[in-house]
């Protein structure tokens, strides 16, 4: 996962 | 986004609109377990922690918006409005639902994708969720039978993990290296306690009976 890239889903 | 995620969010969000139209139809909530409510309540609050620090899109801020509104609207009638705590089966909801939030949050200290407090509690209302239905179908099984609304719900909240189970398989097939493996495990271990449930529910469609668990 991109560094940073957070929980993009509900 | 992919149609999977969009089915599971849209019946997410049908399984709650439909417990408050149980709730303000009928001014009651019989057969609703508070303890289930509660925990989702901890699910929302602890899951989006980030409402505020990270905006991935208008779709995702409103819908943590609403999850985390109406689940603390829902404990709030369940606990404090005249007509409806009345209603509440408390010598039913008698599940001890505080050592599920211990037992997730222990296991979000072991297994998480990062140690920050982000990941920990983040993890842990993945964990938190899929056990979070166990109160409402304790009680279920105790009250025996199920009204029409309360079983709906409880289909359309069992349904929306499915859903996801689907988005994290067609994730899987598209995305280079999409793994999600806390979320996808603990999907799975969530619709699969609603297994029974799911027999029974069909059962009384198929033969257009009241949906009757065994006690």
């Amino acid at each position: 996962k991109p560094p940073g890239k957070h929980h993009d889903e509900l | 986004m992919n149609i999977f995620r969009l089915a599971g969010d849209m019946t997410h969000l049908l399984s709650i609109l439909v417990l408050l139209l149980k709730i303000y139809a009928t001014k009651s909530c019989s057969g609703i377990s508070r303890k289930t409510q509660e925990l989702y309540a901890i699910v929302f609050v602890a899951r989006y922690l980030d409402l505020f620090t990270d905006f991935i899109s208008v779709y995702n801020t409103f819908m943590k918006v609403v999850f985390i509104a109406s689940s603390l609207a829902i404990v709030w009638c369940m606990r404090f409005h005249p007509m409806v705590r009345r209603s509440y089966d408390r010598e039913l909801d008698t599940f001890r639902h505080y050592f599920l939030v211990g037992a997730s949050f222990a296991l979000a200290l072991i297994l998480h994708e990062k140690f920050t407090v982000q990941e920990i509690f983040w993890a842990f209302s993945i964990y938190l969720e899929a056990v979070a239905i166990l109160p409402q179908l304790v009680l279920l099984q105790r009250s025996g039978n199920v009204d029409n609304l309360t079983g709906q719900y409880i289909f359309f909240l069992g349904a929306y993990r499915a859903f996801y189970i689907l988005n994290w398989i067609y994730r899987y097939l598209t995305e280079p290296h999409f793994t999600r493996w806390i979320a996808c495990v603990s999907g799975v271990v969530q619709t699969a306690l609603y297994a029974d449930f799911f027999y029974y529910y069909f059962i009384s469609w198929k033969n257009n009976s009241k949906l009757k668990l065994p006690a």
